[in-house]
């Protein structure tokens, strides 16, 4: 564990009170090594590292903690402090309905996330969803989206066949409003961010449903990658936040402190199984302790 | 690619770097900047593409040694069982490999083992059609040892030459998930000749360290005879496989590199290599 390893390296300090720039940059290049471990982007952690020694250079021991668990102090604070302080719920519109739309890489959790984003949606904000499917593609997507609403009598709309996704989230936001669901949740269907026809379809799909929440859909293990495509479905699509799947694995989910960083969108929940109701609301301080190990 | 022209520090800065991005994992790229380090030293090498190709050598030697032809059985039925963590692209793979057999000759049955998921049995339903395979289910929620039971009879029924079995996608954290697995090999151990001939672990390219776990509990649970690393149409380079085949030096067999029925390739080492570089 980052506490043996630290303890290790500490075991040599002298008895100074201080903590010294070597016994630093010692005790920092275990941490470096447990964020990669972690799967926290190379360049984010190279960052990160130098603002916690900054920080713990010249701090005091604190009379109550061994070196090794001042160092931890500093780095889980200043982990999360950038996952987000506060917590971030979903925006509701002022004028209803409220939009949401999903969007990430094939695979990620989107349409399990829906339906579960759905089920908090009435449960929690006493709301009154609709989930619409979007994804044309993949095979029984739309089929998928159905059952899991008919499993929590939950409405889903449906284009007819051969319907594009914008249109489809266009006549599902006017039904909404002509039966009075406040949110409308969009199912998308997955896509690489540098698949420049999807990802101008789903820049058209926003321009055309106005979401007020995109949230990007994200597997807890994905690896460095996560910051090259949230980087682009950032600037595709300006989100308004993120969603990190399957934490019930045991991924120690560093990408979500690379996202984070590199597009300083907020974490809004996590996913934490298969069923509906595996949907939490995001906890910054959890999340470090789970990324430092 | 790489900026640097001389062999200093720099350099190995940049590999490293390069190597990290491409989730090729801490212990592994300290075991090979160490190597190179000492290299560097003994041999005196002043030429940097000397140190590149020395890094190719190492990292195409740690790629599995055994062959990545697919086990299929001569006039026998081959069982091959499709498995991995939720969303990798196991059902998606399994229709491209319906469609490669199918386009190599062999007559192909698939069996939608998949019984949790919603829609997982229409998903690989839509896939049979498309590929041209009869696909043998049961119902929605019913017991996958039953069904690879049924298809397995049915298979031999049809004198098919292989049965490609999918599984649900299950966290190889959970006990009773793996559990349910162990029993589904032992049922088509029991029903076909020396069966599943295939264990076929299904690894997403976006993964990061995690893949090292999840290669590691699913071999503890099974004998994983071959991977298939997904998605590598994308950005990511699955430079986790060189920790994965520490693991459970199993070969990768096949690449997945889009959504279509003939998006999979047989893995080729050089082109891993020269996309990692890339
Ligand atoms: N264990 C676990 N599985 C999850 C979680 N979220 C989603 N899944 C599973 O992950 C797999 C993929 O989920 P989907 O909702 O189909 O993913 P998607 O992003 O819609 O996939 P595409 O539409 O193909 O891009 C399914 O097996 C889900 O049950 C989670 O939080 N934990
Ligand atoms: N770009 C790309 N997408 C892929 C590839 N393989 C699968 N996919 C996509 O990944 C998503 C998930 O594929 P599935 O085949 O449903 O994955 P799975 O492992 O069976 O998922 P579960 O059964 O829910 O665990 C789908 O959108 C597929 O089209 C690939 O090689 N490249
Ligand atoms: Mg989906
Ligand atoms: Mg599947």
């Amino acid at each position: 564990s980052l506490s043996a390893k630290l303890s290790a390296v500490f075991d040599k300090l002298r008895k100074s009170g201080k903590l010294t720039e070597k016994d630093i940059d010692a005790a920092l290049n275990e941490v470096k090594m447990a964020l990669l471990e972690a799967d926290v982007n190379f360049k984010v952690v190279k960052n990160f590292v130098k603002n916690v020694k900054e920080k713990a250079v010249g701090a005091e021991i604190l009379s109550s903690l061994t070196p090794t668990q001042q160092v931890i102090k500093i780095v889980l604070d200043e982990l999360t402090s950038l996952l987000g302080k506060e917590r971030s719920k979903i925006q509701i519109s002022p004028k209803k309905p409220t939009v949401i739309m999903m969007a990430g890489l094939q695979g990620s959790g989107k349409t399990t996330t829906t339906a579960k984003l759905g089920l908090y949606m009435r449960k929690e904000e006493k709301k009154n969803p609709i989930l619409v499917a979007c994804d044309i593609y993949r095979p029984a997507a739309i089929k998928q989206l159905q059952v899991l609403g008919d499993q929590l009598s939950m409405k889903v709309y449906a284009g007819e066949a051969g319907t594009r996704p914008a249109e489809i989230a266009r006549q599902a936001i006017e039904h909404a409003r002509e039966h009075d669901f406040d949110v409308v949740i969009l199912d998308t269907a997955g896509r690489l961010h540098i698949d420049e026809q999807m990802m101008g379809e789903i820049k058209e799909l926003k321009e055309v449903a106005q979401p007020h929440e995109v949230l990007l859909v994200v597997d807890a293990m994905t690896g460095q990658d996560a910051v090259n495509m949230a980087k682009s479905f950032n600037e595709m699509l300006e989100l308004t936040g993120l969603v990190l799947t399957k934490l019930d694995g045991d991924a120690r989910g560093g990408a979500a402190l690379s996202i984070r960083e590199v597009t300083g969108k907020p974490v809004k929940f996590v996913g934490i199984g298969e069923k509906a109701s595996a949907l939490e609301p995001f906890y910054p301080e959890r999340m470090a302790q789970r990324i430092l190990g | 690619v790489l900026g640097s022209t001389k062999i200093d520090d720099n350099l190995l800065d940049e590999l490293e770097e390069m190597l990290f991005e491409a989730d090729v994992g801490v212990k592994t790229t300290q075991e090979l900047l160490d190597f190179l380090h000492k290299k560097v030293d003994e041999e005196e090498i002043t030429d940097p593409q000397k140190i590149y190709e020395l890094l190719r050598d190492q990292l195409k030697a740690r790629l599995a040694k055994f062959s990545s032809e697919p086990n299929l059985q001569k006039d026998a039925l081959t069982v091959m069982l499709i498995i991995g963590v939720n969303g990798v692209g196991k059902t998606t793979t399994i229709a491209k490999l319906a469609r490669h057999f199918t386009k190599a000759g062999q007559k192909v049955l698939l069996a939608a083992g998949d019984t949790f998921r919603a829609a997982a049995i229409d998903q690989i339903s839509i896939w049979g059609d498309r590929v041209g395979c009869e696909v043998i289910h049961g119902n929605e929620g019913g017991d996958p040892g039953a069904l690879v039971f049924d298809a397995i009879h049915a298979a031999k029924k049809r004198e098919v030459d292989i049965l490609i079995v999918d599984t649900a996608g299950r966290m190889h954290v959970k006990a009773n998930l793996m559990a349910e697995l162990k029993k589904v090999q032992k049922i088509a151990e029991k029903e076909s000749n020396g069966g599943p001939h295939e264990i076929l672990l299904v690894l997403d390219a976006t993964t990061g360290q995690n893949a090292v776990q999840q290669a590691r509990l699913f071999n503890e649970a099974l004998p994983i005879s071959g991977l298939v690393v997904t998605k590598l149409d994308g950005t990511a380079k699955g430079g986790v496989l060189f920790a994965v085949e520490e693991q459970i030096n199993a070969p990768v067999k096949f690449i997945g590199v889009g959504e279509k029925m003939d998006d999979l390739m047989p893995f080729n080492p050089e082109q891993f290599l020269e996309a990692l570089f890339s």
